[in-house]
């Protein structure tokens, strides 16, 4: 038996909605110790790691390991059907080919539940190496947004340029360039609008601005963007997910051929 | 010239 009960249920929707449009099926991994989904894009370009603990629910219990393959567009308008302020949970029997929500509002005046037909999936896991990165930096998930829209209007990519100063987002195409700044905040009274960047080394790098815009998606779940890297190795977009855990977005980088 | 990477380019399966 696998039962998940968040009283925060709008965890679930916002989270859904981050990475449906990259997504189209993963494999929920549920176990004693919490949730967790690994998938990448079908271009083979980004991955996607979700961690959610058991402690973050407000009942869990996982009796035997349990492997969902969910077709993720499904389950996102199945969610859309829970409101804002609604209690989810989320269920299945073991060796179950659904698996089973529940909406309850908080009043407790409507109870609303949904089935879904689980899908068979093959999925390749990879092995991510814990990596000490070069520049780590934290800023606005709402600025990331908003930078990764703006610079899509100049070019495909951008070049994200990491200095102890603070971070500079470059993108340039037929209409000309554009380079935004962003110097490390000088006073950090309030937390979810600092820019903090962590540097040993400065880094340059080049990215694809499609797959950070599928990335920007989870801006509704955090206030702060998590931004890791180092020379010629993926990016990290971590987003936290309130006491959850976090979601995680690696995108390969371009290289100079 | 810069070519878009594979992400299995850097993380091995398991």
């Amino acid at each position: 038996m696998f039962e998940a009960r968040l009283v925060q249920g709008s965890l679930w929707k916002k989270l859904l909605e981050s990475i449906k449009d990259l997504l189209n099926e993963a494999i929920f991994d549920c176990s004693s110790t919490g949730i967790t989904l690994q998938a990448m894009d079908s271009s083979h370009v980004s991955l996607v790691s979700i961690s959610m603990n058991s402690d973050g629910f407000d009942t869990y219990r996982c009796d035997r390991n349990l492997s969902m393959g969910i077709h993720l567009p499904s389950l996102s308008k199945i969610m859309k059907c829970a409101g804002n302020d609604d209690i989810i949970t989320m269920k299945a029997t073991d060796d179950a080919d659904t698996v089973s929500l529940v909406f309850e509002s908080q009043n407790n005046e409507k109870v609303s539940d949904y089935e879904m037909k689980l899908i068979d999936l093959d999925t390749e896991h990879l092995g991510i190496p814990e990596t000490e990165y070069s520049c780590v930096v934290k800023m606005p998930s709402s600025e990331f947004q908003r930078i990764c829209r703006d610079l899509s209007q100049l070019g495909d990519s951008v070049v994200i340029a990491c200095t102890k100063e603070g971070v500079k987002f470059s993108a340039s195409g037929e209409l000309g360039t554009g380079n935004i700044k962003l110097c490390q905040s000088a006073s950090t009274d309030k937390e979810e609008e600092a820019v903090v960047v962590d540097m040993n080394e400065a880094v340059c790098l080049t990215f694809a601005l499609r797959y950070l815009n599928f990335f920007a998606k989870a801006t509704p779940l955090s206030a702060q963007v998590q931004l890791s890297m180092s020379k010629d190795v993926p990016l990290v977009v971590e987003y936290k997910i309130s006491e959850l855990g976090f979601l995680r977005f690696y995108l390969a980088p371009k290289i100079e051929d | 010239f810069t070519m878009q990477k594979s992400i299995m380019s850097f993380f091995s399966k398991v």
